[in-house]
């Protein structure tokens, strides 16, 4: 099979966190929408975490995404 | 909270432990559940009895991956637990995942920690961003009293304070990079990141990274002490010494090097001195310089031993510097003293104080 590149595996985990802790909507959407939507979260990951706002998957929000944590959501209802 | 302050309408909540965890004896899950209960307890009206059939309102359980509820756990690390907020049916119900290595120390998960955060959703509360806060989402070990004064706002605020408490001790809040006041306790370099310990927490400054990262410090090194009073790191040999009170700890990376903690009158430190203020090594020179009260020392790395001719004082080999010193760092020529919330930069060859700065200047504030 063909190996993930690690980026695209750094974006599917990132995919998985934010639509587990960040309400991320699941499913495919637009390519416009979803990177839109991806980046918001990722903001909004990253504002609750006090690292730097970029919208970007960078080092220090993909190594806290790593981090063993609790399974409730950060923001928002918890279905 | 969660949305709509959710909360029971009953002081007096149920629980039911529904199975255990293989990782620990019975009565270890038992009282690492009632002690994270009594966490809660402590500060609130609630009370909880435990029940052994039917229905309670916190049903706890452990389950691995897919276990019931369309909320799957992920295998080992990653999800730990998760539990519900206050309602009918699965309302307070909490779930362990299996698939975790379950403790009741520092060696791998600690189930008291984990469900003490897990309980608190199950009575109302979400997460907090405070890195200290027992309801921060991510996992680390940590001793002492769980709660911080975040956790007891939250709680009090669903609940109201307990009528009959002892007043409880919180832990502090996180220090807060850019308090115009914020002092430091150590600096140190460490493989070219600088790292800053205050009080429970440490700075990671990278030259690639903004922003500077706050963590605990027992969540990477959780063999030393909550509180460290100097720290240097000796390049050559690629470690950094801790020191906290009269011991010492020497680091390899994230790895703390076998043999230690020893006394840092190792050092050959008489034994009057009882803790290092700041220490900073001088690649130039090879020395290490450790600050005790208004004097200082220099070690020769090289031959393992204190030079001769020390200590001395502070004031009259720097002049324009503080007496005391707080952290101390070297870079490229200039010492960098830390006092209080002052920061001097000293250059090292004119022997005199070039700037002043405050020291939270050093983590983009």
């Amino acid at each position: 099979l063909p190996l993930l590149s690690e980026d695209k595996h750094n974006y599917l985990l990132a995919e998985k966190y934010l639509r587990r802790f960040y309400g991320l909507p699941a499913g495919l959407q637009g390519r416009h929408t979803s990177s839109g939507a991806f980046q918001t979260k990722i903001k909004e990951m990253q504002g609750f975490f006090n690292l730097k706002v970029t919208g970007n998957l960078d080092d220090n929000t993909l190594e806290l995404m790593k981090q063993a944590r609790c399974g409730v959501p950060d923001i928002g209802e918890y279905n | 909270h969660f949305p709509g302050h959710l909360k029971w309408q009953n002081n007096n909540v149920t629980f039911r432990i529904l199975n255990y965890t293989p990782d620990l004896k019975k009565v270890d899950v038992d009282r690492a559940i009632r002690n994270a209960l009594n966490v809660w307890a402590d500060v609130t009206p609630l009370t909880f009895k435990k029940l052994y059939h039917g229905n309670a309102d916190i049903m706890i359980s452990f389950g691995s991956k897919e276990h019931g509820d369309y909320n799957p756990f992920d295998g080992p690390n990653g999800l730990l637990a998760h539990a519900y907020p206050p309602g009918q049916g699965i309302g307070g119900d909490t779930h362990f995942d299996e698939d975790e290595q379950w403790t009741t120390d520092s060696s791998a998960y600690n189930l008291f920690i984990v469900a003490a955060h897990e309980l608190g959703h199950a009575l109302g509360m979400s997460h907090s961003a405070d890195p200290g806060a027992l309801m921060y989402p991510v996992y680390s070990y940590a001793t002492g009293y769980p709660l911080t004064e975040d956790d007891i706002e939250g709680i009090q605020a669903l609940y109201g304070p307990n009528p009959n408490a002892r007043k409880v001790k919180p832990k502090p809040d996180a220090p807060n990079k850019c308090d115009p006041e914020l002092s430091f306790d150590a600096v140190t370099e460490l493989r070219g990141e600088t790292i800053i310990f205050k009080d429970r927490f440490y700075w990671r400054l990278h030259p690639q990274m903004p922003e500077p990262e706050q963590t605990l410090i027992k969540s990477t090194w959780p063999s030393i002490p909550n509180k460290v009073d100097a720290a240097y790191e000796n390049p050559e040999k690629d470690i950094v010494i801790i020191f906290s009170g009269i011991r010492m700890w020497a680091l390899n990376g994230y790895n703390v090097v076998d043999g230690y903690p020893k006394y840092i009158h190792k050092l050959g430190l008489p034994k009057t001195v009882r803790k290092i203020d700041a220490a900073v090594h001088i690649g130039d020179t090879g020395k290490t310089l450790l600050f005790t009260d208004e004097d200082y020392w220099s070690y020769d790395e090289a031959t393992g031993t204190m030079d001769s001719g020390y200590p001395r004082s502070i004031e009259d080999d720097f002049p324009g510097m503080d007496d005391e010193v707080d952290a101390a760092a070297y870079h490229y020529g200039y010492l960098y003293f830390f006092h209080e919330h002052i920061q001097y930069e000293y250059s090292y060859t004119s022997r005199k104080v070039i700037r002043i700065l405050r020291t939270n200047s050093i983590l983009n504030c």
